[in-house]
C-alpha cells in the first residue's frame, strides 16, 4: 500500500541549514528536489487513496479501489492533463476538494480546460456559476518549455481556458463537483475576452 | 477618465489608461483608500567594486546603488467576469504579472512570471517588486518570525546595539516566510507571500519582496558557485523563470491582524484538488 516514508527522509534530509537557506551547491539542491519531488509523488498516492475511501461506503475494513483519482503539481503552468483530457459523452469529470483547515472555506477554484462548453454541478445536482477565462501567450510558453524540461515530453495542445467556479467546503472535510459538456452545441455558454484583447 | 477601475466585489484597484500602472486601491466597505503604485526593479549584483571586493551572492546580498526600474508604461490587458477579474501586465520581456481581484475576497492576488534574467551583459540582477504609498510610516514595518508573531522593524536601527548601516538596502533586508505590513495613523497596508524570501521597507511609505536573483560570481563565503541555475531542454540552457504570488491586503489601522492570520494559513494550506473522469451516477452510488 502507498505510504509516506520517501517524503518523511526528503523532509528530513532538506532540514539541513544549506536547503533551508539555499546556500547548497546546485548538484546538491538538485538532489533536495528530487527526493522532494518523490516524496511528494508518493504521498500524492497516498492522499488520492484516503479521499477514494472517504467518498465511499466502508466496505469493512478496506475500500474499493477501482476508482482512480489524480492530482496535477503543475497545475501553476495549467498543465493538468485529467481536466484538459475530452469529457465523454455521459461522463464528467468529478472534482474532489479536501480542506485540510478547521473551517469551512468558500473559494474561487481555477482548473485549465480546452473546450467553454462546461457545465459545473454540486453534488446535489445543483449548478453552480462559472467563468472562463482565456489562458495567457506567457504561460503557454513557460508551460511548453518546462513541461518538456520535467516530463521529457512535448507539451501537445495547450488548454484555451481557465475554468473557474465556486466551491464551497467544511472544515478538514471534502466536497465533490461534477463538470460535463454543457447543451451548446459546442457553444461558449459564458462571454470571455480573447487573450489578444486590449 | 485617465484611469479604469477593477474588481467585482468590494475591493477595487484603478489602473492608468495612460501607463498601464496601478494608481490606486479602495475597499467599498470599509471605506479604506490609498494612493499605491506598484513596479519591478532590478539591483545589479556588486561584483566587489562598490564594497571592499565583496561580491552579491548566495549568503550576502550586496547591490551596486539604487535599482533600476524595468518600465514606467506597461502594455495592459483587462478580462472582466462575475468571479474574477485579471490585469495582465508585461513589464519587461521577462516579467510578467496578472492581477487578480476575486469576488467576496479582501486582497488582491499578484501572479508573478520573472526570468530568465538576462546576464549577457555580465550584471548579476536581483529582481524586486516594490509598493509605493504615500503612507507616512515613520521608519517602522513588520515582518513575521519564521512564520510566527509579527515582529516590529525599524529601518537603521537596532534595539540591543548601535547599528551602523553601511549599506542601505542589505542593512535593512529581512526574511519573510509569511509577510510583511506596514501602518500609519489611519491605514495598514499587508503582503502575504507564498515562498520564504527577502523583504524590506527602504523608506516611507514603501514595501518591496526580492523575487528573484540571478548572480554571475560567487560571494567567497563558502558555497563556491553563484546563483546561477539553469534548466535545459534539447541541449539548449536557460535561466529559471519562476511563478508565485502574493497577497495585499488594505485595512483600518489595527484590522489588519485577522486577514494575515486567516489568509496566511490559507495560502500555506490551500484546497487540494484530485480528478477523476466517472459517470456522474456511480459516483454518487458509491
Amino acid at each position: 500500500s502507498p505510504n509516506t516514508y520517501s517524503l518523511g527522509d526528503a523532509l528530513g534530509i532538506a532540514q539541513h541549514h544549506d536547503a533551508v537557506t539555499g546556500t547548497a551547491k546546485q548538484h546538491t539542491t538538485n538532489d533536495y528536489m528530487k527526493r522532494l519531488a518523490a516524496g511528494s509523488s508518493e504521498a500524492e498516492a497516498v492522499v488520492n487513496s484516503a479521499l477514494i475511501c472517504l467518498g465511499q461506503k466502508q466496505l469493512g475494513d478496506h475500500c474499493e479501489q477501482s476508482k482512480i483519482l489524480s492530482q496535477c503539481p503543475l497545475l501553476n503552468i495549467s498543465f493538468c492533463p485529467p481536466t484538459e483530457q475530452d469529457i465523454q459523452e455521459g461522463n464528467s469529470l468529478v472534482m474532489v476538494v479536501y480542506n485540510p483547515l478547521g473551517w469551512i472555506r468558500n473559494d474561487i477554484v481555477r482548473i485549465p480546460v480546452h473546450d467553454a462548453d462546461l457545465v459545473v454541478q454540486d453534488i446535489s445536482g445543483k449548478t453552480i456559476e462559472t467563468q472562463f477565462v482565456a489562458v495567457d501567450k506567457v504561460t503557454n510558453n513557460i508551460s511548453e518549455f518546462y513541461v518538456k524540461a520535467n516530463l521529457g515530453l512535448p507539451r501537445g495542445q495547450f488548454p484555451k481556458y481557465w475554468l473557474l467556479f465556486q466551491v464551497s467546503v467544511p472544515q478538514l472535510g471534502w466536497n465533490t463537483y461534477f463538470i460535463s459538456k454543457g447543451s451548446g452545441g459546442g457553444k461558449r455558454r459564458s462571454k470571455f475576452l480573447p487573450a489578444d484583447s486590449q | 477618465n485617465d484611469t479604469i477601475e477593477v474588481g467585482p466585489g468590494q475591493l477595487k484597484m484603478s489602473f492608468s489608461i495612460a501607463s498601464g500602472q496601478l494608481k490606486r486601491m479602495y475597499n467599498s466597505k470599509t471605506g479604506v483608500d490609498v494612493p499605491i503604485q506598484q513596479s519591478y526593479l532590478w539591483y545589479a549584483s556588486s561584483s566587489g567594486f562598490y564594497s571592499d571586493e565583496q561580491n552579491s551572492g548566495a549568503y550576502i546580498f550586496v547591490p551596486q546603488g539604487e535599482p533600476n526600474i524595468l518600465s514606467r508604461s506597461v502594455p495592459v490587458e483587462i478580462i472582466r467576469g462575475p468571479l474574477v477579474e485579471e490585469v495582465r501586465q508585461q513589464f519587461s520581456p521577462w516579467v510578467y504579472q496578472v492581477v487578480r481581484l476575486f469576488k467576496d475576497r479582501e486582497h488582491a492576488e499578484f501572479e508573478f512570471t520573472v526570468g530568465p534574467i538576462p546576464v549577457d551583459d555580465s550584471v548579476g540582477k536581483e529582481v524586486i517588486t516594490r509598493l509605493t504609498t504615500n503612507m507616512v510610516t515613520d521608519k517602522a514595518f513588520y515582518t513575521d518570525s519564521n512564520g510566527r508573531d509579527f515582529l516590529k522593524r525599524v529601518r537603521d536601527y537596532r534595539q540591543d546595539w548601535n547599528l551602523s548601516v553601511n549599506e542601505p538596502q542589505a542593512g535593512n533586508y529581512y526574511p519573510l516566510n509569511l509577510g510583511i505590513y506596514t501602518t500609519d495613523k489611519k491605514t495598514e497596508l499587508s503582503v502575504l507571500v507564498d515562498r520564504a524570501t527577502g523583504a524590506a521597507s527602504i523608506k516611507d511609505g514603501q514595501l518591496e519582496l526580492m523575487l528573484h536573483r540571478r548572480t554571475i560570481l560567487d560571494d567567497s563565503r563558502g558555497v563556491g558557485e553563484p546563483l546561477d541555475e539553469r534548466v535545459c531542454v534539447d541541449n539548449k540552457c536557460q535561466g529559471l523563470t519562476l511563478r508565485g504570488n502574493y497577497y495585499v491586503n488594505i485595512n483600518q489601522l489595527g484590522s489588519g491582524a485577522r486577514w494575515r492570520r486567516k489568509t496566511g494559513q490559507e495560502i500555506y494550506s490551500p484546497l487540494l484538488l484530485a480528478f477523476a473522469h466517472e459517470k456522474r451516477e456511480t459516483w454518487i452510488a458509491s
